[in-house]
């Protein structure tokens, strides 16, 4: 554990914890795709499933705990609780696109052709690409509430800042995760145009509004 | 056995 390593752990929890709250107080999911949420389920029930094989420590397994339970709030509260509020008619993106191509390069590129690790490795491509459908939908939309867009942040900002831990574990322990790092590259560079739009509009009081 | 490797990370 390293401070960049906490950070982006800190910067994943309050994401979900924005998203959370901002559903709960408005008693709405306007904005927020269903689609990204259900990929996210998928990727932290996929990768910790090793909960009940292998002990790290008790921040890792309260953290899993907390990051496959929330994922499943969130499902209920837009599916089922606020389902009225829900823009499907704007989560349009085709997830099928994400999933095919995400099972096929698991089962191809991995560290070992075992189940648990297949099944780790996919949560590791699906989680780069899980946002898509969130950012096609802000793009459709042409906005984002401010909210959303801390939400956003927050959870673009927590894989970067792995990427900081990962530097950093490469140098004083001398280990790294190919596999990892490279997913998690792309998982922050598709938020590079979104931190753009941040700095550039949210963070100086604007709403985040694409050019029509 | 279902998994030699241990991943520390979240």
């Amino acid at each position: 554990m390293n401070v960049f390593r906490l950070a982006g752990d800190m910067s994943h929890l309050l994401a979900i914890i924005i998203l959370l709250l901002k559903i709960w107080k408005t008693r709405s999911c306007a904005g927020i795709s269903g689609r990204s949420q259900l990929l996210f389920a998928l990727t932290y029930t996929a990768r910790y499933l090793d909960l009940v094989t292998n002990w790290v420590s008790l921040y890792n397994t309260v953290m899993k705990v907390f990051f496959i339970a929330t994922s499943y709030a969130t499902i209920y509260l837009m599916y089922l609780k606020f389902k009225a509020t829900y823009d499907s008619n704007h989560d349009t993106f085709r997830v099928e696109f994400l999933l095919l191509p995400v099972t096929i390069l698991a089962l191809v590129l991995n560290h070992e052709f075992s189940f648990m690790e297949i099944l780790w490795t996919f949560s590791i491509y699906l989680e780069a690409v899980a946002i898509l459908p969130q950012l096609f939908m802000v793009s459709k939309t042409g906005e984002a509430e401010s909210i959303t867009s801390h939400y956003l942040f927050a959870l673009g900002s927590y894989r970067l800042l792995y990427i900081f831990n990962w530097i950093w574990r490469y140098y004083t322990e001398e280990y790294y995760d190919l596999i990892a790092i490279i997913a998690g590259v792309v998982q922050t560079v598709l938020y590079c145009d979104f931190f753009y739009l941040y700095f550039t509009k949210v963070l100086k009081g604007k709403k985040l509004q694409l050019p029509a | 056995i279902l998994q030699s490797f241990t991943h520390d990370e979240l």
